[in-house]
């Protein structure tokens, strides 16, 4: 049910638990323990066990007001076919370094895919910007992204994973934070289908005026100094393990909640024995 | 007093097929059991939803209770076993069922931050097995 146990959080799992949680629970259930209860009580053991990262809490705000538009879409019996994903992951950049100008930036930036496992099958995926504004500006600009795999300098000399998208950005002035995601699905998906723990990308992005005239006055471009801050990864996967919750369950499991036809069989002799004396008939 | 009947009285109508009764009674029901996520000590990993009702099963199991709780053959002789062969093999427990799944939002250890729906995470449902 939770994150299956890294070998150092098992260490940390098998330590003298001092938790009250595992210690009521160890001795009933000992080595047999499910893969469900070893991560909870780890998660309930390692708590002081290791420090724990704590993201920026601007992108926990965006993933709460993810978390309840997809407990109302969930909730929805008509709920639309776009929410087929059982699990959704919003990964920082680790290291980045940028190179920035009027009109374009780049940035050299790496994610990393450890909690992705391999049962978590790649729905969508989006390069996320969070643009922080001064309330006075207004802006409209078509931007242009190129994203490219960076390549180990062991591995391949020049990258072929090479990708391109336009999008628009425009900001009201009564708006405060821009939140831009760009869909980069097409280029990940085959990088994340092999596994890797790892991926490295050199984005670079340039923005050009909006050549809309809006009121009478030219929208201004958006200042390059906005996308200073690194666009974190969104993730929409399908988790396929027992534990994550299916849609559409595969007919195996639905299977088996028929009635047997034994059961049925066997109650009708057990209610024809239940009405009374057999009236003296000893049956063999 | 009426407060406390009410987070121990058993939720209303855990298992579909049971007749309604009008008398309180033991019998294997449903219940509530509101907890927060800090006091499993989760609270540092499992950012939302702060509460949650897992529901608990509780109650004797009765001898009607293939009707009732669509028990299985093995259950019905366990229970002829304990009434009439030998009381120190137990008698059936009242177990949930059937379960209802649960969305939650979790930071992992490495800072990154995970949407997850887990199955069965909330009792619907008890059976006796």
């Amino acid at each position: 049910l939770f994150p299956h146990a890294s070998p150092a959080e098992a260490a940390a799992a098998t330590a003298v638990p001092d938790e009250p949680l595992v210690d009521s629970v160890m001795p009933y259930y000992g080595s047999r323990l499910s893969l469900k209860l070893k991560a909870l009580s780890e998660q309930s053991v390692g708590r002081e066990a290791r420090p724990r990262l704590r993201p920026e809490s601007r992108y926990v705000r965006y993933m709460k007001r993810l978390y309840k538009i997809s407990l109302k879409q969930g909730r929805r019996p008509d709920r639309s076919a776009s929410h087929v994903y059982n699990t959704v992951r919003l990964i920082a950049p680790r290291d980045e370094c940028l190179e920035r100008s009027e009109e374009s930036s780049m940035q050299d930036l790496s994610y990393s895919l450890d909690r992705v496992r391999a049962q978590e099958q790649l729905l969508k995926s989006i390069l996320l910007y969070s643009l922080d504004k001064d309330q006075a500006t207004s802006f409209a600009s078509l931007c242009n992204l190129d994203v490219k795999e960076q390549e180990h300098a062991g591995q391949k000399l020049c990258s072929t994973m090479h990708h391109s998208v336009s999008f628009r950005v425009r900001s009201e002035k009564r708006s405060r934070r821009i939140w831009v995601e760009i869909d980069v699905t097409t280029f990940l998906h085959p990088i994340i289908r092999s596994q890797k723990k790892e991926i490295h990308l050199l984005i670079n992005l340039t923005c050009a005026e909006n050549g809309e005239e809006v009121g009478g006055s030219q929208e201004r471009r958006v200042p390059m100094e906005l996308f200073l801050r690194s666009p974190s990864l969104l993730l929409y996967l399908n988790d396929t393990s027992e534990v994550a919750y299916q849609r559409w369950p595969s007919s195996a499991r639905s299977e088996s909640l028929r009635p047997s036809l034994v059961m049925n069989n066997f109650l009708s002799l057990l209610k024809s024995k239940q009405k009374g004396p057999m009236h003296g008939r000893r049956r063999p | 007093s009426k407060r406390d009947a009410a987070v121990t009285s058993p939720v209303a109508n855990p298992t579909a097929h049971s007749p309604r009764y009008d008398f309180p009674t033991d019998d294997c029901e449903l219940y509530d059991f509101r907890v927060s996520f800090s006091q499993l000590k989760l609270d540092h990993w499992i950012i939302a939803p702060q509460k949650y009702n897992p529901r608990y099963c509780k109650g004797i199991c009765p001898r009607a209770m293939q009707s009732i709780y669509g028990s299985p053959v093995h259950t019905i002789v366990q229970n002829i076993i304990y009434e009439q062969l030998d009381s120190s093999v137990p008698r059936p427990s009242c177990v949930p069922s059937e379960y209802k799944p649960l969305s939650v939002l979790i930071i992992e250890s490495d800072g990154s931050i995970a949407y997850k729906e887990y199955e069965e995470m909330i009792a619907t449902k008890c059976t006796c097995r």
